[in-house]
């Protein structure tokens, strides 16, 4: 009032109730829009809370809380990353096909705006493996494939030697093969896992125990289809 | 920079908060609990345009220049936004993956005039 002329200086006088409610529908659709969604996802079959705790604490150790929400970022980090590129980190998980001890199939799902091109910075697959047997360590080899259109036509992403004693986590690299499904504009991630020596070990742990279900965290930027930078 | 309340008509930072859980989000947004959704509100009289942090630049200085010659009724200052920062979010996509991403400027921390 008062500034005619000055587009920014506020709105016309609302009834108390009216513009609580205006305002948390421009709220809502301001976040909606700066997270590149039409409308709010809607969840069907929401992932278990202890899934999403190991997950979480894996990722981000120390920083959850007793309550499971996460710790967000100190001041200066937020600095740090308003001056990068916006960026984004997901975390899918798994859905698993393992008729084969040794041979496992998994399945990660992805949803993507048409006309988003994203770039992948770094994604790895998280496995976890836990020995049945009363021996102390057990030494296996795990292979991760990508799956193709037949069964020879995969390729191998990741291979990694090490020991399984009781449980533990692995992780494999697996960014190339990753951001190749993307390029594709696939929306499905399919992968092989192959595992030499794990004839009594339980893999995938998603076989008795929720919270070790394997997924995939991936760390990825929006590519502007036609960017012009002025300098 | 001023917080609104009810004696304060100048130019002033309004603080709003939405929740989550109020507005039936919380299932698909994992954090934050809410949105402090403030915004900037009040007149802003001539003589105190000038946002932060601008005084020796040269805007200011065209500004001033301005306002000696009498050339100011053309210029009307606003009630804008001088300092922002940004929002870390966790939440499950359509594909119920969790995305954590931070959206730059989405949470008004000062006003000032222009």
């Amino acid at each position: 009032p008062g500034d005619a002329g000055c587009l920014t200086c506020g709105m016309p006088a609302l009834e108390k109730g009216t513009e609580e409610q205006l305002l948390i529908e421009i709220a809502k659709l301001q976040i909606l829009s700066k997270l590149h969604l039409k409308e709010r996802p809607n969840i069907t079959h929401p992932v278990p809370r202890a899934v999403l705790l190991t997950a979480l604490r894996k990722l981000h150790a120390g920083r959850v809380r007793q309550d499971g929400t996460l710790e967000l970022n100190s001041n200066l980090e937020r600095q740090n990353a308003r001056a990068k590129d916006q960026g984004y980190e997901i975390v899918s998980f798994a859905d698993t096909d393992h008729r084969d001890a040794a041979k496992s199939g998994l399945t990660f799902q992805f949803s993507k705006e048409r006309g988003m091109n994203f770039q992948i910075l770094q994604s790895t697959l998280w496995l976890y493996f836990k020995s049945s047997s009363e021996a102390p360590k057990e030494r296996v080899t795990a292979k991760v494939f990508l799956a193709g259109p037949h069964q020879s036509n995969r390729t191998l992403l990741s291979q990694k030697q090490f020991d399984v004693k009781w449980g533990s986590w692995q992780t494999f690299p697996i960014t190339r093969g990753v951001q190749n499904i993307f390029d594709r504009g696939d929306k499905q991630v399919k992968l092989v896992l192959e595992c030499e020596g794990c004839q009594d070990l339980a893999v995938l742990g998603s076989l008795g125990n929720a919270s070790h279900q394997p997924f995939l965290v991936a760390q990825v930027r929006v590519r502007e289809e036609h960017s012009i930078h002025k300098r | 920079s001023l917080d609104c309340d009810t004696n304060i008509s100048l130019c002033c930072k309004k603080d709003i908060y939405v929740s989550f859980r109020d507005i039936g989000w919380q299932d698909w947004i994992i954090a934050p609990d809410g949105y402090h959704m403030n915004y900037c509100m009040g007149l802003c009289r001539e003589h105190f345009a000038g946002a932060p942090g601008i005084a020796a630049s040269f805007h200011a200085a065209v500004f001033n220049q301005l306002k000696a010659n009498g050339i100011h009724s053309a210029v009307s200052s606003c009630c804008v936004p001088t300092q922002r920062r940004p929002l870390s979010m966790l939440y499950f996509d359509a594909s119920h993956n969790i995305v954590k991403t931070d959206i730059p400027d989405m949470i008004v921390e000062a006003c000032g005039c222009t």
